[in-house]
């Protein structure tokens, strides 16, 4: 294809076996 | 059948006015009422562009500005789908549940499923160690009523984005499904698509063809915006995805979308106005049986193959959405660069139309554990640009570009099977699929 105006390009990859089981809570409330 | 319409619906939300205590159960319902004549409008025009199923955003009945105490009014209790529940044909066989009623009914008359986001209740009691104080649990919850208006899902969200104190987190993961003419389904909300349980597990243990996805999402550019993030999603995980988001600009909530395994069928994404958008596409019900369903990738193949290209430039840190990124600027015009941390190492080889002196872009790698608004471990190699020359403004949000990449290929020594490749282009647009390529070992990269 044509050049092309990259803002961003990613692999954004999820490593699963290291988790918590629940993805948890950061701070509480931000209004 | 081996294709169905679907059509999503992003919705400019009506929020209630902020309030230090619950209103009535009538101004409760005379707020969801208008949410709901606006979806109606949505629902009956899908239907009558043939489209077998709708679905519509989380929070959309009611919006997100709620303390626990201030959005019980808005909750009905919802039973679960083995009861074999019309509420169109009997409204008040569960107790008051105007809005489960009407939405029922929405699906029956315009003989369409209809998907949507509202609240469950239940009461509890001392003897549930777990009650909350004020005797009963609050769940964010997806209901499904198919063509007929019978109740055939119910999924209380199991990962709750933090500042989502209104509601209780369900004691157990439900992995919630159903089956139709036109695929099996299954189901989930917002946060819960960066899961393992239940996102990946309704995809490889329960093998479900398509995925109904109401949310909220707030755009984080450039890396966690809701098109690119969800599109990839649907593309790694092979399974059609109908995203549906709210429509709020001021949280930069926009982006919703019909997404397949082999193309992005259909996106909107708007940050100029304040309207809601329909948006319809024909998908297959089963994309598993297609001979163009995607091959699997070996994300870190290409990548622990080569050397890391050498460089004579530091490094330098930079925070994304507070997670610390190793990088290293892109200083010509053409390159090959590599940068690690810990136990990843991301490449990249690009060429630019030209370098602009007044943009800066960086390769950027990040190995480590997220802990903002929740905790999950994160390997990503993003190239992304920078807010202005200055270094220090890498990785903070950004919306258009000019500099023109005529050849990149961008890959990782990923430990994870699970990547997902995006590309975003000046404007928060995403790269159309004719641009670039997932090639088997794990290069996202321009066609050639």
């Amino acid at each position: 294809g044509p050049p092309v105006p990259v803002l961003a390009m990613a692999l954004y990859g999820r490593v699963f076996e290291k988790d918590a089981p629940r993805l948890g809570q950061g701070p509480v409330k931000s209004e | 059948t081996d294709t169905f319409i679907a059509a999503v619906y992003e919705h400019a939300v009506i929020l209630p006015n902020k309030t230090e205590t619950p209103v009535s159960k009538e101004e409760a319902l005379l707020l969801m009422n208008k949410n709901m004549d606006v979806l109606e409008k949505a629902v009956k025009l899908a239907a009558r562009q043939g489209a077998h199923i709708i679905v519509t955003p989380e929070d959309g009945v009611y919006g997100w500005v709620f303390t626990r105490e201030t959005i019980y009014p808005y909750l009905e209790d919802i039973p679960h789908p083995e009861v074999n529940w019309i509420p169109c044909k009997e409204p008040q066989r569960f107790g008051y549940a105007p809005v489960q009623e009407r939405l029922s009914c929405l699906a029956k008359h315009n003989s369409i499923y209809v998907v949507a986001n509202i609240g469950d209740k239940k009461p509890c009691n001392a003897s549930d160690l777990q009650c909350p104080p004020d005797g009963r649990y609050q769940y964010n919850t997806n209901v499904v009523f198919d063509s007929e208006g019978r109740l055939v899902a119910r999924y209380h969200k199991y990962n709750l984005y933090a500042p989502e104190t209104q509601f209780d987190f369900p004691k157990d993961l439900e992995l919630v499904t159903f089956g139709t003419p036109f695929g099996k389904f299954g189901i989930f909300t917002c946060f819960d698509i960066f899961s393992y349980d239940p996102a990946v597990v309704l995809v490889e243990k329960l093998q479900v063809d398509s995925v109904l996805f109401p949310t909220a999402w707030g755009n984080l550019l450039p890396l966690l915006s809701a098109v690119p993030f969800h599109s990839a999603w649907a593309r790694a995980m092979g399974v059609n995805l109908l995203a549906a988001n709210a429509h709020n600009t001021t949280n930069h909530m926009t982006g919703s979308g019909i997404y397949s395994p082999e193309a992005v069928n259909v996106y909107h994404y708007d940050m100029e106005t304040e309207s809601g958008q329909l948006m319809l596409s024909e998908l297959k019900s089963r994309p598993r049986n297609e001979p163009t369903y995607p091959a699997p990738v070996d994300w870190g193949a290409y990548a622990k193959g080569i050397r890391p290209f050498s460089s004579e430039q530091s490094d330098f840190s930079g925070m994304f959405y507070f997670d610390r990124f190793t990088f290293t600027e892109l200083k010509r015009s053409a390159g090959n660069y590599t940068v690690c941390q810990k136990d990843l190492c991301c490449h990249l080889t690009y060429k630019m139309s030209e370098k602009r002196t007044d943009e800066s872009y960086a390769l950027g790698a990040f190995d480590g554990l997220h802990t903002v608004e929740g905790q999950y471990y994160l390997q990503i190699c993003a190239l992304v640009k920078c807010q202005t020359t200055d270094l220090s403004t890498c990785g903070k949000p950004i919306g258009s570009a000019f500099t023109k990449f005529e050849e990149f290929s961008l890959s990782g020594t990923f430990g994870t099977s699970y990547v997902f490749p995006q590309l975003t282009l000046s404007g928060s647009q995403l790269g159309p699929e004719r641009y670039y390529e997932i090639s088997r070992d794990g290069r996202l990269k321009s066609r050639s």
